[in-house]
């Protein structure tokens, strides 16, 4: 049962890389069940971020959104900082989608007090260009001007000339 | 229309560009 689960995360991850979303989201839901028959919490984790991730390419962004948190809930209790600020980003990103820019600015600031502890400057770089294209979708330029001005400066620092 | 705008935020294109690649792997 345990080899069953991790095959239906594997057969998931594989659909998913082809394209076929509905197929990777019924393979990441099986790979969900059976790691919470098994109590295996890194591997709902897995599944969750999984399942949040196809739904976006299927356009389901309230469905992504649902999955992602439960994502970060359990990143939070397995204590593990690297997938709370991706996770933070990810819901960023697709509260943008939802073209709900408030709940967007709370998690990139999320993710960007994370990248910050870990000094991940590339993750410290992503938050600030989504929350100044978040503060301009508000119309805040004057917040908009001090994230791109962050964005440009950390950019510089990493050589990232795109 | 004002969801293919959220779409088109150059942010959010850049980063479902990497998810698309992006899989947890067991």
């Amino acid at each position: 049962r345990a080899a069953q689960g991790r095959t239906c995360g594997n057969l998931g991850n594989t659909h998913y890389l082809l394209g076929n979303f509905r197929s990777a989201v019924s393979s990441h839901q099986q790979r969900l069940l059976i790691a919470k028959e098994f109590g295996d919490r890194p591997a709902e984790r897995r599944a969750y971020c999984n399942l949040g991730n196809a739904y976006i390419f299927l356009g389901e962004f309230d469905k992504a959104a649902e999955h992602y948190k439960r994502a970060l809930q359990l990143a939070r209790q397995l204590k593990d900082r690297a997938v709370e600020a991706q996770t933070c980003y990810s819901l960023g990103n697709t509260y943008t989608l939802l073209q709900d820019y408030e709940r967007a600015i709370d998690y990139h600031l999320k993710h960007l007090i994370i990248a910050q502890d870990l000094n991940d400057r590339i993750g410290e770089g992503r938050a600030c260009w989504s929350l100044g294209n978040a503060h301009t979708a508000l119309g805040n330029h004057d917040q908009a001007m001090q994230f791109a001005e962050r964005h440009l400066e950390i950019s510089k620092e990493t050589g990232d000339r795109s | 229309s004002k969801r293919m705008h959220a779409i088109q935020v150059d942010s959010v294109q850049r980063w479902m560009e990497d998810l698309r690649h992006m899989t947890e792997v067991e």
